[in-house]
């Protein structure tokens, strides 16, 4: 509870008609960055411990005196997600992707995932091999004074049946092979 | 002028010009004429001892005057395709880029821009839009959203309450836009859904245009006390988002279906799924 108290007050704070509409001062607009950073941090607990009971069936043990269970599995979330950049897919040669769907309808949706090279291999839960398509990451993101990274593309797949409230987890790593790299059309 | 290239599904299909422009869309069989440019306006310099010849500032959008600069003539465009998604990435200038991508299954076109560091050397303040001009007769009349939910007809200047008089066209027509800005004729529709609140409007008829972003010189004295002119790194703030463009039947013709269409997709893309990644060193077979 407290760590949802952290988002709790900041969701509070962030209602302030400044912080809607952006006509805050601009150290104003840096500690609601902060706020929410430490907020998103604080509640990323919570999701890793419940999305660790759900993924692997496990029952909690509150137990006192009880030494917490080792995390299986860290449930990052990236929040620079939106100029591709995120670090476990930059660097990591397996990873889990899981979906959590937050309508209450089943949903399909493409989902790009920023990589650094075009060899990698996207399975579902089945265990079924998933089409994958590259992108280039576009120049004018590649050229941002602030953006350092190894990412050249956006791997797209599709994420189909993702259960209402509920979740689905992709296992997704590169492989030995080489395929073509994304040309674009030639130009007419 | 002559398409260049398309990209599309078989739900909807955009076509480019030859200067890189989006120059129609078809939906179902229907082809409108649809462009797309960023825009900019000038921020107002203004003496603020004066109500009404404040500056253009974080709390007031006034342009210097109603007319709009255009940011470029040329459009460098870039075509990648494949079976899940086709895109363009489109150069305006050094400062301005965006993708406009089609997913295989999917009936909108997303419009993914990046807007920034906003030059200001000249010493001039800018707003920037992004403008969408159709073919539709839509006589004055547009529609925004009220904060995601219902749709408030709004029509150029004119309030349903009182006589008004504009003194400023641009900003006197704008309206807060927090999902969805949309326009209609008695065959089409067309509807933008945005990504974050932004101001809009429909200046001309056919027209939709959204405020993407802004950097101004001087403040507008109504608080803040300095001017709309951030830096990050030592340069302007670079702005990035997304704009999702519907286009269908109007509910007056064929389909009564479109407006619910664009709330399916309203919910798809204000309420993506979360993401969680984690490292693992387990194989596959070991994480089944």
């Amino acid at each position: 509870l407290p760590h949802l108290s952290f988002m709790r007050e900041t969701m509070g704070i962030m209602q302030h008609h400044d912080a809607v509409t952006g006509t805050e001062k601009q150290k104003v607009a840096y500690d609601y960055a902060k706020r929410l950073e430490v907020a998103f941090r604080a509640c990323g607990a919570n999701t890793r411990a419940a999305l660790n009971i759900l993924t692997t069936g496990d029952k909690p043990k509150p137990v006192e005196g009880h030494k917490p269970r080792p995390v299986k599995f860290e449930f990052k979330t990236c929040a620079l997600l939106n100029i591709s950049l995120c670090d476990v897919s930059e660097q990591s040669e397996h990873f889990v992707l899981t979906l959590y769907n937050p309508l209450s309808s089943s949903l399909a949706e493409y989902i790009r995932v920023p990589v650094p090279d075009n060899n990698y291999q996207v399975l579902n839960d089945k265990g079924a091999i998933l089409e994958a398509q590259y992108v280039p990451i576009p120049r004018g993101l590649m050229d941002l004074v602030y953006r350092h990274s190894k990412t050249k593309y956006d791997m797209v797949f599709f994420a189909d049946e993702l259960p209402p409230l509920g979740y689905r987890s992709y296992y997704i790593k590169k492989t030995k092979e080489r395929p073509l790299k994304p040309v674009p059309d030639s130009p007419n | 002028t002559s398409s260049m290239t398309s990209v599309g599904n078989e739900y909807i299909r955009l076509n480019f010009d030859t200067n890189g422009f989006l120059s129609a869309v078809t939906v179902e069989g229907m082809t409108r004429i649809i462009s797309q440019d960023f825009l900019y306006y000038e921020g107002a310099v203004g003496n603020n001892m004066e109500f009404r010849n404040r500056s253009s500032g974080a709390y007031i959008f006034r342009p210097q005057n109603d007319s709009m600069k255009i940011t470029t003539t040329d459009v460098d465009i870039t075509v990648y395709r494949g079976s899940l998604v086709e895109e363009v990435h489109q150069k305006f200038n050094n400062w301005i880029s965006q993708v406009v991508r089609i997913y295989s299954q999917k009936n909108y076109a997303e419009f993914e821009w990046l807007v920034g560091p906003i030059p200001v050397d000249d010493d001039i303040g800018k707003e920037i839009i992004t403008r969408f001009d159709t073919d539709i007769k839509s006589e004055g009349m547009f529609f925004t959203d009220s904060n995601g939910r219902e749709m408030i007809k709004r029509l150029r200047n004119h309030r349903d309450t009182w006589n008004l008089e504009i003194l400023e066209p641009a900003a006197g027509n704008y309206y807060p836009i927090t999902t969805k800005i949309a326009l209609e004729d008695d065959r089409a529709r067309v509807a933008i859904l945005t990504d974050r609140a932004q101001g809009g409007s429909s200046l001309r008829n056919g027209s939709l245009e959204l405020m993407v972003h802004r950097r101004l010189l001087h403040d507008d004295a109504f608080g803040v006390d300095e001017a709309l002119n951030e830096t990050a790194y030592g340069h302007g703030l670079i702005a990035r988002g997304t704009h999702y463009l519907m286009v269908g039947f109007s509910q007056k013709n064929d389909s009564p279906t479109q407006k619910a269409l664009e709330r399916f997709a309203q919910l798809e893309v204000t309420l993506p799924t979360w993401k969680f990644f984690s490292k693992t060193n387990y194989t596959f077979e070991e994480w089944m």
